[in-house]
């Protein structure tokens, strides 16, 4: 999960 | 909540006037691009209620707007497309996708989506200052409207700058694309200041 960088911002 | 105040701030005049005069689709045409291409991830990825909310929030309310201007009267009735006439398809979604393509941090279609859109959004702003510029007289509503647009992503800049320092969090394609968008605005707010400064009706030059 960590490898998969997700975008936290709208 | 400054993005949202601008979205509601927009329908609460298209509702009362009746109008969109001074209005421009076609950047609210852009905005629905730019959300589009960022928020594919709420099919695969759950970060937060409040993340995944105002996703489609943003994404319905801009859809709904267009909707008025574009297909329901008495607002549509209003709309002048002749007026409304920055061709942003080949001057900002090309030259978007080209830099989305160049500058993604990693060549998969999310990431390149996101990139674009971030590109995009930081443009999306040139119709509607250049309807306002051939009006010249900026009706109030609208004028509150359009600072808001400005105002948002200069917050999320105050915030980008807490997160260096609180958490290391860099984020360069954001942080320029959140400096050309808030620097496109900061002529109009020089004039939006003054006419609250000195309680007159805002008039471009």
């Amino acid at each position: 999960e960590e490898d998969y960088k997700a975008h936290d911002e709208l | 909540m400054l993005h949202l105040m601008s979205i509601l701030l927009l329908l609460w005049k298209l509702k009362k006037s009746k109008s969109c005069v001074g209005i421009s689709c076609r950047m609210q045409e852009c905005y629905a691009i730019v959300f589009c291409l960022r928020y594919l991830d709420l099919f695969y990825q759950f970060i937060s209620v409040y993340n995944t909310a105002m996703k489609v929030v943003f994404i319905s309310s801009t859809f709904y707007l267009i909707f008025l201007m574009r297909f329901q009267p008495p607002v549509s009735a209003t709309y002048d497309r002749t007026a409304d006439s920055f061709p942003y398809e080949q001057y900002l979604l090309g030259p978007a996708a080209v830099l989305g393509f160049i500058s993604a941090e990693e060549w998969s279609i999310p990431e390149i989506f996101w990139t674009a859109s971030i590109w995009l959004e930081s443009v999306s702003i040139l119709p509607q200052l250049i309807l306002l510029q051939q009006l010249r007289e900026v009706e109030n509503l609208t004028a509150e409207f359009v600072a808001t647009m400005g105002a948002y992503r200069f917050f999320y800049i105050l915030n980008w700058i807490y997160r260096y320092f609180a958490e290391g969090y860099v984020n360069w394609i954001g942080w320029l694309g959140g400096i050309v968008q808030t620097g496109l605005y900061v002529d109009f707010f020089y004039y939006y200041a003054m006419s609250k400064w000195y309680g007159q009706k805002l008039v471009l030059p």
